[in-house]
């Protein structure tokens, strides 16, 4: 639909005539708009255009014959450089050590879910993955945790207990004693408001010592993706991003909030409720769903 | 007393910014902002005073806000639905909390999530805490069913209120959303002098797929009303402008965080006073 849009802005342009300003700055402003309701952060949207504009301005769209096109192309193409990463597959230790992958997120965001997609997809590459069931604030979260383990046919380590410090403490060395060479760890929904959770998972981080710190986000997620992430980043770290529900309709702008936030490679989508649907990242797919 | 020039572009500009920023969505704060530019212009606003009682007076008339009381001569079922994660498993336990509190009702809680893991067990926690009683069958189980007994067995105890559970669902998986209108479809043909209302919950960090979800579910099975949750997180809320704006359906209740007592009626004035900051 924006390639439409940008060939109406520039269809009385012939390829001697040449684009006036106002021709791009209606293009821009068609952009902004698309970035917008696809849920970019405004801030976000407002640096990606200001770069985007110089070399909208330049040589290439000018000159082309088609300018509308090419206007697409240059946004379609900073939007993949802007998602594209590649360290975007999980950053795991050899088999003969332990790698341990921290989930973190806000309420609801497919941790539980996602953390036994992950155990799936690495039984299936032939690692021994172990789940940690870390949170214990929410009602039958353990138990989720273990029916979907027993889904995919990995262990859950899991206690009664009201302290996820000391839970994940207890699974490192259990992991160690009947070598798991890959600890997942579930924790609670925790918002970055939260003192006491941040300080929780600070310390599970802390003693945990995880390669990969993933914080699974909603591809709803509108304008706020980028004051959450950056507070998760700043005290606790992120090394990477999951994308969940990526099987909704929403235009998954927050990918590009998150990416441009933390800097840190999106790695994978969430497409559905069953264990096989994590699918790798492809920032060609998210860009243009992006632009509609 | 200020004049058109008075107000800056730049003014204009950071009042778009914080509605945008706030999930408004950039078509509605765009047309908020030029039918306040034309408010100027004709000097119908002659101070910065009147201009923010424009801006909340706008805001105002697109929020619709309403209650819902039980009927205590009827059985009432009210059916909670929306997309995956938004927190309607909690927001039931939190309503029959607030029904307790308010008209000293118990309600009985209907498992109609038969789907994913552990979400009768989640259920049957809150009916314990909360001392009310929860209808289940087995994991796996027709939704329809569940739902069925649940109204069955509480007409045959007297029992006023039933809230029933629905799975999470994407609005744009077509098998998903026919099990939600086959669901409403055996509550509407069993309730038919009972009460039956329809709430969606949404999340509050939703951005523009919120307006999406309130359509399509809308349109399938016909909502009477909004629940927002998760309202403590850092996001305004703004989703629900348009969505009331544009499709007329009016918002309930916000949830402020995971406990009972975080569960607010929706009060349109601080709504717009912490929007507005
Ligand atoms: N359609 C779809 N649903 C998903 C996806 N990932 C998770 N879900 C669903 O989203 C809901 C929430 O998932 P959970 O895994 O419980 O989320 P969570 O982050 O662990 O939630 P909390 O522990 O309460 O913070 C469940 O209904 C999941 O089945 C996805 O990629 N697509
Ligand atoms: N901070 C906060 N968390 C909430 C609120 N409402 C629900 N939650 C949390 O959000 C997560 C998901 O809540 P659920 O009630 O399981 O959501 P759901 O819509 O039933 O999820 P599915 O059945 O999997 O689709 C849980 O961790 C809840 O504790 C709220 O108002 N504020
Ligand atoms: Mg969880
Ligand atoms: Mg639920």
């Amino acid at each position: 639909r924006i390639s439409q849009k940008f060939t109406d802005i520039f269809r009385n342009i012939s390829g001697k005539s040449t684009i006036s300003e106002k021709n791009i700055r209606e293009a821009v402003d068609e952009i902004k708009i698309t970035l917008l309701e696809a849920d970019v952060n405004l801030r976000v949207v407002r640096r990606f255009i200001n770069r985007t504009i110089e070399e909208a301005s330049g040589e290439k769209v000018l000159k082309a014959v088609d300018p509308g096109q090419q206007f697409v192309k240059i946004v379609y193409d900073r939007l993949v450089a802007l998602l594209g990463d590649e360290r975007k597959d999980l950053n795991l230790k050899g088999p003969d050590t332990h790698s341990v992958i921290l989930l973190m997120g806000l309420q609801g965001s497919g941790k539980t879910t996602t953390s036994a997609k992950l155990a799936l997809k690495l039984k299936k590459e032939g690692r021994r993955p172990i789940l940690v069931a870390a949170d214990l604030v929410r009602p039958a979260a353990v138990k989720q945790l273990q029916i979907l383990g027993e889904q995919v046919g990995v262990e859950v380590y899991s206690e009664e207990s009201k302290d996820a410090v000391r839970v994940v403490k207890n699974a490192l060395a259990y992991s160690k004693k009947k070598s798991f060479n890959t600890i997942i760890i579930d924790t609670a929904g925790r918002l970055h408001l939260d003192d006491a959770m941040m300080k929780e998972i600070k310390k599970i981080s802390d003693i945990s010592k995880p390669v990969e710190t993933l914080f699974i986000a909603d591809a709803m997620t509108g304008q706020s993706a980028v004051t959450i992430a950056k507070e998760f980043h700043e005290r606790i770290g992120i090394s990477g991003v999951i994308l969940s529900k990526f099987d909704s309709d929403a235009r998954g702008g927050a990918a590009i909030s998150l990416k441009s936030v933390t800097g840190q490679p999106l790695k994978f989508i969430g497409v559905g409720e069953k264990m096989e649907d994590l699918e790798p990242f492809y920032p060609e797919r998210i860009a243009s769903r992006i632009l509609g | 007393l200020f004049t058109t020039e008075k107000i800056s572009d730049h003014f204009f500009e950071d009042l778009e910014d914080m509605l945008i920023e706030s999930d408004l969505g950039a078509k509605t704060s765009l047309e908020l902002v030029e039918k306040l530019r034309k408010e100027i212009k004709r000097n119908t606003i002659v101070n910065e005073k009147e201009f923010i009682k424009t801006v909340r007076d706008y805001l105002s008339e697109y929020l619709i806000v309403d209650d819902f009381k039980p009927d205590e001569n009827k059985l009432n079922i009210i059916m909670i639905l929306g997309v995956n994660g938004v927190g309607k498993t909690t927001t039931i336990a939190k309503l029959a909390s607030y029904y307790k509190k308010e008209f000293n009702m118990t309600s009985v809680l209907s498992a109609g999530d038969t789907f994913r893991a552990a979400a009768i067990d989640q259920l049957i926690y809150h009916g314990d805490k909360l001392n009310m009683r929860v209808v289940h069958q087995q994991q796996g189980s027709d939704p329809g069913s569940v739902i069925f007994d649940s109204i069955d067995s509480a007409f045959s105890r007297g029992e006023k209120i039933i809230i029933a559970d629905t799975a999470g669902r994407m609005h744009n998986r077509d098998n998903l959303v026919k099990e939600l209108k086959k669901i409403n479809k055996i509550i509407s043909n069993k309730v038919s002098d009972g009460i039956y209302k329809k709430f969606l919950v949404i999340d509050a960090t939703t951005g523009q797929n919120g307006i999406r979800q309130a359509e399509s579910f809308n349109e399938a099975v016909g909502l009477d009303g909004i629940i927002m949750a998760k309202y403590d997180s850092a996001s305004k809320g703004g989703i629900i402008i348009p969505i009331c704006r544009d499709l007329k359906i009016p918002v309930l209740f916000l949830g402020t965080g995971e406990g009972y007592d975080d569960f607010i009626k929706f009060d349109r004035e601080n709504f717009l006073n912490y929007l507005l900051g």
